[in-house]
């Protein structure tokens, strides 16, 4: 499970 | 990128549209509150910076361009152009009493203890709570033009078509970013009692009254 690191969502 | 999360964004993209005719066509920014839009730009600035050296697709980088310049442009709108019919009485949430928290947990609730993922987390925490001088407006003048419920359900409808999004992440790329998701929840929750006046009387053709 991973983080939302980088963030890809606005 | 999947379906929810497709339609959330062209939902809060529909909801500046909609803001920004409402307040060209009535020429007027009477029912909206400036510290909420305020609140949005300074969401913005602090989240879509990495867009000068993160790149992650077209889509993403021309939203961010949008939002970031389309949230500025309200201000000027509201602050300049229409400066008259925005009354500051009625404005009168206190918007530090928000940034004041969000900074303190951003500062202890990050994925890493640097400047552009505290800021990060800092706008997350900031964008679940900056509707809320807008909501304070809405409850204290009982009323709202039919334009600004619209206006306020696509914003809405842009966050909790996020939940949706983060539930299939999950079973489809074992995603989860905890941060954003109770941010978010709490963000949708907030509009639990806006959505129930909207659906009961704005869809039914009548204005936006709340009871006195």
């Amino acid at each position: 499970v991973s983080t939302g690191s980088p963030h890809d969502e606005l | 990128m999947n379906l929810f999360r497709l339609f959330g964004d062209l939902s809060h993209l529909a909801s500046i549209l909609i803001l920004l005719h409402k307040i060209q066509t009535t020429r007027s920014c009477r029912g909206i509150s400036f510290k909420t839009q305020a609140l949005y730009v300074t969401v913005f600035v602090a989240r879509y910076l990495d867009l000068f050296y993160d790149w992650v697709s077209l889509y993403n980088f021309s939203m961010k361009v949008f939002f970031i310049s389309s949230s500025i442009y309200i201000l000027y709108l509201m602050k300049v152009r229409f400066r008259p019919t925005h009354d500051p009485s009625i404005d009168t949430f206190r918007a530090e009493y928000l940034v004041g928290p969000c900074v303190v947990l951003a500062l202890i609730f990050n994925y890493k203890f640097t400047f552009p993922e505290v800021l990060w987390s800092f706008s997350i925490f900031l964008e679940s709570v900056a509707i809320l001088p807008q909501l304070f407006m809405l409850q204290r003048t009982g009323e709202a033009e039919t334009i600004t419920t619209h206006y306020l359900a696509a914003l809405g409808a842009y966050r909790a078509l996020y939940i949706p999004n983060w539930i299939y992440r999950y079973f489809s790329e074992g995603v989860v970013d905890p941060i954003a998701v109770i941010a978010g929840l709490v963000q949708t929750a907030l509009y639990v009692d806006f959505f129930y006046v909207y659906f009961t009387k704005v869809l039914q053709g009548q204005k936006f009254e709340l009871p006195a």
